[in-house]
C-alpha cells in the first residue's frame, strides 16, 4: 500500500496550494512548494507519483491545475459519508463544523448511549441509540466511522462499526485500537499536538 | 533552535512508553521503540539527545526510566497554564476534556465576544469578555493561548495575545498566522486528518 507519511503530507499540499492560488500565484517549482511544508524537492515529486504522477510543466507546476488534481484525489468532489458514534462535546462539535461540509464531508447519523443524548438535535440529525447502529450500517453506504466516546468503550465501539462493514475509523479516543489489518485508522491525538507546543515553548525558555 | 519534527515525536515516544510500561514491558531497544513510531534507531537516538541524551543502559533503554524523563522534558510535572478564546464547539470540548488536566495542561480563563457565551459556566469557568484579554494577560502568567475563534477573526485574536506577552499559540482556526518570529504556533488542522484518512479510503478502493 502507500506509505502513510504520503497520505498525511497530501492534504497539507493541498492546503498551501489553495492558499498560493488565492494570492494569485501561478506557477511554483517543486524545490519552492517542497520547502512550504519541509520536504526535498525529490521527495514531493515522490508523494505526487501517488496521485498518477502530476508531470511538471516549463517551470515548475501550474498551481491551479494541481490544486484541482489534488482535490479530485483527496475526494474533494465527492461526497463522503461519515457517522459519528459518541455525541459529546467533542462530537457535537465535529458535526456542526460546517468546514468539513464544505470540503465534501457528510455526517450522515449520529449515534450514542445516553438517554439525555438520544433524540435531541445535533445540527440537522436526531442522535439515535447506538443499538441501531449496526441496522443503519447493513442498510445505508458509509464511508468513514467516527469514534468520539470514552477511551474505556472506544474498542468496543470500534469493533461494532468494522463488524457491520465500516473499512476506515477516524478516532479520538486516547487508546491504541486493535482491529483487523484491512481496516484504515486514524488516530487524531490532540494531546501530542498540545504537548509538543508546550515541549517547544520549555525548550525554548531554557535556551 | 530545534527542528519541529523533533517535538512533534516525542510526545508520540511518551505515549507508546506508557502503553509499554502498562503492558509490563521493562526494556526495549532503539530499534524497536523507533519501529514502533516508524523511524530508525539512529533518528530515534538523535531525537533522545534534545532530552538531555537519555543513555542506553545495556540492552536499549528502561521503558520506566525513558518515560519518566521524557515526562519530565514534556512538562507533565509542571502545571502548564492556558487561555482560550472562543468558546463556541470545539473550544467548549477542549475545556471540559479532563484528559490535558491529568497530563498537567490547566485552562485558567476563558474568553468571547457572544453576549449569549459571555457569564455561561464551562467547567469551573466564567466565560469574559474579550476585551478583558489584555488585562488578564497583563496581571496572570499564561503560558499558552488556545485559538478557536472563527477563521475571519483569528489573526486579529492571536495578534491581541502576542501584543500582551502571549509566547505560545495552539490554533484550530483554518488559517497561516503572521507572527512575530519568537511566538511558537502549533496548528491543529483537523480538516488534514480526515483528509488523509479519505485518501488512503480512496486510494485502497482503486486497487
Ligand atoms: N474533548 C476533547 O477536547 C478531547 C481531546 C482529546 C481526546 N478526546 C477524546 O475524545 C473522546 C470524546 O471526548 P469528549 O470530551 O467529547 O467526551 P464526552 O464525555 O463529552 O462524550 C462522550 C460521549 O460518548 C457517549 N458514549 C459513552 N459510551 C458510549 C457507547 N457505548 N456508545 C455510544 N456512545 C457512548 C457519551 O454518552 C457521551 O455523549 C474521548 O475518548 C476523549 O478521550 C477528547
Ligand atoms: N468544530 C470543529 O470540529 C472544527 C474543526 C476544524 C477547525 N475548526 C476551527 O476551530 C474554530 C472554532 O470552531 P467552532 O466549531 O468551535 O466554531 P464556533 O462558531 O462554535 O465557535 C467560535 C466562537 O468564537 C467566538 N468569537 C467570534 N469572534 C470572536 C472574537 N473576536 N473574540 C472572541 N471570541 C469570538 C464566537 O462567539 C464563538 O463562541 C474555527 O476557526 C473553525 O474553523 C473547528
Amino acid at each position: 500500500g502507500m506509505p502513510l507519511r504520503v497520505a498525511q503530507r497530501l492534504p497539507v499540499y493541498l492546503r498551501h496550494l489553495r492558499e498560493l492560488s488565492e494570492m494569485g500565484v501561478e506557477r511554483i517549482s517543486s524545490a519552492e512548494l517542497g520547502a512550504l511544508i519541509g520536504v526535498t524537492s525529490s521527495q514531493l515529486k515522490q508523494d505526487l507519483s501517488y496521485i498518477g504522477g502530476f508531470g511538471q510543466q516549463g517551470y515548475g507546476f501550474r498551481v491551479d491545475d494541481l490544486y484541482e488534481k489534488l482535490s479530485q484525489v483527496l475526494g474533494l468532489d465527492q461526497r463522503c459519508k461519515l457517522i459519528l458514534v459518541g455525541a459529546g462535546n467533542l462530537g457535537k462539535a465535529l458535526v456542526n463544523y460546517d468546514g468539513f461540509r464544505r470540503l465534501g464531508y457528510h455526517f450522515v447519523a449520529i449515534f450514542d448511549n445516553d438517554p439525555a443524548t438520544i433524540g435531541s438535535r445535533v445540527g440537522v440529525m436526531e442522535v439515535q441509540h447506538v443499538d441501531e447502529l449496526p441496522n443503519y450500517l447493513r442498510s445505508y453506504r458509509v464511508d468513514i466511522g467516527v469514534l468520539t466516546v470514552p477511551e474505556t468503550v472506544a474498542q468496543e465501539v470500534a469493533e461494532t462499526m468494522v463488524e457491520n462493514g465500516i473499512k476506515a475509523i477516524w478516532s479520538f479516543a486516547p487508546v491504541q485500537l486493535r482491529l483487523p489489518g484491512h481496516v484504515l485508522v486514524e488516530h487524531l491525538h490532540l494531546s501530542d499536538s498540545l504537548m509538543s507546543l508546550a515541549f517547544r515553548l520549555h525548550y525554548r525558555r531554557q535556551q
